[in-house]
């Protein structure tokens, strides 16, 4: 058996205006749920508690019911099995508000007894919830929930209760679980809506909610459909919802009571931003000692140990449980609210990364050969657009996954060649562009400190924009591109210009047309083509494609260049 | 916030009244349109008392970059947004310290993890102005965040978002009303609010922004007709 606080749904800072309550002094907020459990007056369906006078009230209503609205001091249990108004199984536990069949009759009230003498009521059967005329299941009937219609000539019927979505979770290799660990980042299930019923705003639709939370934005969020996320770290997932005056709720899916796997243990030095770092150091880089997470002086704060198991906000050493660049923590100076830790790094043990020769420098910006050992975080093409995470089938669907690419070091949505082409590449996040090459140049071009057209990428304390290779876009038809893309739009391998197989064609070689560019099996437009440049596939059912090449940029809209921005010693936040 | 490069802002305008006091901050939208905060306009919507100056960095000196232009016309957004149009007399003359910034797609908000940066003349708490213009980067914080108890406890509408730090707090203020909240879009600046409250020098800064893409096809319509 579970906490019985498990069975509620807790929210912080709520309070709801009921009519039946009863009031208890109580230590605390199990205690406040036992006496919720054993109610007598009502049936109990939700508590509040009070954390300064520890006051615990019972409650006939919840915030489906009641008008809420805010106190900083109290706490909110809400029974979710009063907030769902779908039914798990044969429904025995729905306690929803359907109050009409599937024909559309209304029910007649359970403890009424016309025009239907009820062989189940509310006085027999005191735990079925036989409140109002709403559906149950009181007889474990395999079809229920059902209620005793108010049509004469029909004694009872069934209700159209929708089943409750399935509401599972990935855990990696392993079997499916119905619950979610930590704060239901890694949620990939399909419930869809919230937990007071609404119906979740599809992730891709600006309505009725205008957001930033755009699957093309965030690919590696697995934003699909309109199923609940945690898209940003929040307590639990949560969705935009279809109703114009909710913008946003949470979902009711279940927490696991089980410990988080051992591999989120976290590492005892800083490697990335710092996100996992599970070490002791308490001290700022500054030298403030950090407050501990589960105080709240000198400053107030949200990040309550309780609230997120799984940051590892113990005592009161650094921790990174919001993205920030690295860890950081609280301060005891009460002048000081917060600031970053300095926290060694690991780089002294990363330094082996299989499968890399050790002759291959560990560079982010350029990469040898074809690029297959490229194992920097590139994730930008030469257009600018976002790379696609391997393991996310959104936008495009494909089958460069990590597992069928176990050597190719499929992270993330960093650059790589799992497939020998001619560069680093990836797929985008923009849907009408498949894949594009990345943003890297050959190590030895890039040992030319000067080489042209080459700026680097954005850095904390340098904001420089990157601009797309004049070579890698095309103007007009593409007649002058000479850039080095070597596959289709839709993906497939260029032949060469001067191979015969698998297609024939005599007419387009290097000797035929010396000027056009002909050169490997680069994408080209040697028969000045209106609709750009192709090339022959290496698929011998598809004879030739064109090629999908950004546009190169028009000086036409000139808004928003700036053509001046320099370093600055400043701090970036005062 | 740090004092900003000169020209790297070139879209960010200073509103004066007849006195040539600066009153509020604008941005060149297009090179006869300025944007800014319908409040800014509260005391006269009369065109003629209101000048803009563009092409600065610092607010009181004669940069030779500097445009002054008149206001032609003043137009409000008629549902009452804190956001307004003003029409210059002329087109301005665009250089590298004068250029427009670009607005974004009707409906379309910066995806979260934009890197924005807020950019304003305003005031330092316990400190004069210092006249030279300042950035910062600044987080845009979704709706859910901003209308928490804590934070701005539900008064930020569905027009409008928040910027800011959800721990921590910016012992400053530096935002500005009229002023611009930017973001980089590859290789452009796209601006996503204009500046409007929440700027209690008290508080933790989390100042309020007019939400532009509820607003672009208001913008267009409007330059379009006048």
């Amino acid at each position: 058996k579970g906490d019985i606080l498990d069975n509620y749904l807790r929210t912080d800072g709520a309070w709801i205006l009921t009519r039946n309550k009863q009031f208890y002094q109580t230590n605390n907020e199990k205690e406040c749920a036992e006496k919720c459990e054993a109610e007598r007056n009502f049936n109990c369906r939700a508590f509040l508690f009070t954390r300064k006078v520890l006051q615990c009230l019972t409650l006939a209503e919840n915030t489906k019911m009641a008008v809420t609205f805010t106190s900083a001091d109290a706490v909110l249990y809400e029974k979710k099995i009063y907030l769902l108004q779908c039914k798990k199984g044969i429904g025995m536990d729905y306690r929803g508000t359907e109050a009409k069949t599937q024909k559309g009759i209304p029910c007649q009230k359970w403890a009424e007894r016309t025009p239907h003498n009820p062989n189940y009521t509310p006085e027999k059967h005191p735990n079925a919830g036989l409140d109002e005329n709403y559906c149950r299941n009181p007889d474990e009937d395999e079809n229920g929930p059902w209620c005793y219609t108010t049509d004469p000539a029909t004694r009872f019927d069934y209700c159209n209760i929708p089943e409750c979505e399935g509401q599972v979770m990935y855990t990696g290799e392993g079997p499916t679980v119905e619950c979610v660990q930590c704060n239901g980042e890694d949620y990939h299930g399909e419930v869809s809506r919230t937990q007071s019923g609404l119906e979740c705003q599809l992730w891709d639709a600006q309505e009725p909610h205008m957001h930033g939370f755009t699957p093309k934005h965030f690919p590696e969020k697995d934003l699909k459909m309109n199923y609940c996320r945690n898209p940003d770290g929040d307590v639990r997932p949560w969705c935009f919802t279809t109703s114009p005056t909710k913008r946003w709720e949470y979902c009711d899916i279940p927490s696991c009571t089980t410990p988080p796997p051992a591999s989120a243990l976290g590492s005892q030095c800083l490697s990335g931003k710092g996100e996992d770092y599970r070490g002791r150091i308490a001290i700022t880089e500054l030298g403030n000692v950090c407050q501990h997470w589960n105080t709240q002086f000198p400053h107030r704060h949200g990040w309550i140990p309780d609230r997120y198991p799984c940051k590892g906000l113990e005592e009161n050493y650094c921790r990174n449980p919001d993205g920030e660049k690295r860890p950081w923590c609280y301060t005891i100076n009460s002048s000081v609210r917060w600031e970053y830790c300095a926290i060694p790094s690991c780089d002294e043990t990363e330094q082996g990364i299989a499968d890399v020769p050790a002759q291959v420098p560990l560079s982010e910006e350029c990469y040898q050969g074809k690029g297959q050992n490229y194992r920097g975080t590139t994730s930008i093409t030469v257009s600018g657009k976002k790379c696609q995470a391997w393991n996310s089938m959104f936008p495009h669907r494909h089958e460069k996954t990590p597992d069928r690419f176990p050597n190719a070091d499929l992270r993330e949505n960093y650059c790589r060649n799992p497939d020998g082409d001619n560069s680093p590449w990836c797929f985008t996040t923009d849907p009408s562009v498949i894949w594009e090459y990345c943003n890297l140049k050959k190590c030895d071009d890039y040992t030319h400190e000067h080489a042209p057209n080459y700026r680097p990428a954005r850095t904390a304390q340098n904001v420089v924009l990157a601009t797309p290779l004049t070579s890698d876009c095309i103007n007009g038809n593409g007649k002058d591109y000479r850039g080095t893309v070597a596959r289709t739009g839709r993906g497939r391998i260029c032949q060469e210009w001067n191979s015969q197989k698998p297609h024939s064609h005599k007419y387009f070689t290097p000797v035929t047309h010396p000027r056009a560019g002909l050169d490997k099996n680069y994408c080209r437009n040697p028969d000045g083509d209106i609709n750009g440049v192709w090339c022959f596939t290496t698929d011998p059912e598809k004879k030739w494609e064109y090629c999908e090449i950004p546009r190169c940029s028009s000086s036409e809209h000139d808004c928003g260049k700036v053509s001046m921005r320099s370093e600055r010693p400043c701090a970036q936040y005062s | 916030m740090c004092d900003a490069s000169p020209g790297s802002w070139p879209w960010h305008v200073s509103l004066r009244k007849s006195t040539n006091v600066h009153h509020c901050a604008g941005t060149l939208i297009h090179p006869q349109w300025v944007l800014t905060a319908a409040q800014c306009l509260q005391e006269s919507t009369e065109p003629s008392s209101y000048r803009v100056f563009l092409g600065i960095q610092n607010l009181n000196s004669a940069e030779p970059s500097l445009q002054i232009q008149s206001v032609q016309k003043v137009l409000k957004e008629p549902n009452g947004a804190d956001i307004a149009l003003l029409k210059l007399n002329s087109p301005v003359t665009i250089t590298d310290h004068v250029k427009p910034v670009c607005l974004p797609e009707t409906n379309r908000m910066v995806e979260r993890n934009a890197v924005c940066f807020l950019t304003a003349w305003g005031k330092t708490r316990g400190t004069d102005i210092d006249n030279r213009l300042k950035d910062v980067e600044f987080p845009v914080l979704e709706n859910r965040i901003c209308n928490r108890p804590e934070f701005l406890n539900g008064s930020v509408k569905l027009n409008e978002f928040c910027g800011g730090f959800t721990f921590g707090s910016i012992d400053n203020c530096e935002a500005e009303v009229g002023g611009p909240l930017v973001c980089q879009d590859k290789d452009r600046f796209v601006q996503y609010g204009v500046t409007s409250w929440g700027l209690d020098c008290t508080q933790p800064s989390k100042p309020v922004f007019v939400r532009i893409p509820s607003f672009v096809s208001w913008i267009k319509n409007a330059m379009l007709l006048h």
